[in-house]
């Protein structure tokens, strides 16, 4: 196999990710739907469920199409703009920070609550809070906009408008900024290789 | 159950869990 979709790898472990494979989808996935865009794939769809999240054995992450979501709503991407499943940008984050906000809180009960760190919490609380962008704002837009940097020239997204925000916010998590693809990609290659690991330990005992 | 690597608490009315479950 050369994915496994979220869905699975939380079903195998049955018990939540943790908090830097958390930041490493949200970074890479975001990452796959800016390279989309660019290539004028983007057939932008809210993330249902986990089962739509697929993590790929070479540390990508992608959204899958039609992972588990009816037939009625998939389409192909070349599908015409008005196709009701479209989406924005926006929306695509707000779904895909909720659900990687329930793999957080996978096997928890609902008056349950798990304490994330400020920063995480604070990524998903942005996620889920997006801002639509004044209109010039299409994906792969490199506009340079004006941004907001703290005391040590970091900087600092305050509101989330684009995959490529919510990758700055991942990547201002890290001491290097600039390591952050390398990083984030062997967080999510070790996520997959552990759990087929166990996949396959299990089989074996099954 | 094994002790889990995080820390559960109450869930509280305006944390991020009840904002997210009403999406």
């Amino acid at each position: 196999r050369n994915a496994l979709s979220l869905e699975e790898i939380l079903k195998l472990y049955n018990q939540p990710i943790n908090e830097e494979q958390a930041w490493a989808v949200c970074y890479q996935c975001c990452g796959s739907l800016r390279a989309q865009g660019r290539r004028g794939e983007s057939s932008k769809r809210r993330v249902e469920s986990p089962a739509d999240i697929r993590i790929w054995r070479d540390g990508a992450v992608t959204l899958d199409a039609g992972g588990g979501s009816s037939s009625s709503a998939r389409s192909s991407p070349r599908a015409g703009k008005s196709e009701h499943s479209r989406c924005r940008e926006t929306e695509v984050i707000e779904s895909l920070g909720i659900i990687i906000y329930k793999a957080l809180d996978y096997g928890l009960k609902e008056n349950e609550e798990r304490e994330l760190s400020p920063p995480l919490e604070q990524l998903i609380d942005h996620m889920t809070n997006t801002v639509e962008a004044d209109g010039s704002q299409d994906e792969g837009y490199e506009a340079l906009d004006e941004c907001v940097v703290d005391e040590n020239d970091k900087e600092v997204v305050e509101v989330v408008q684009s995959y490529r925000d919510v990758m700055k916010l991942c990547a201002a998590h890290l001491p290097t900024q600039s390591d952050a693809a390398n990083h984030y990609q062997a967080v999510c290659r070790a996520l997959f290789a552990e759990t087929m690991e166990l996949y396959t330990f299990l089989a074996r005992i099954k | 159950k094994g002790k889990s690597l995080y820390n559960i608490k109450q869930k509280h009315d305006s944390g991020i869990k009840a904002k997210i479950s009403m999406k």
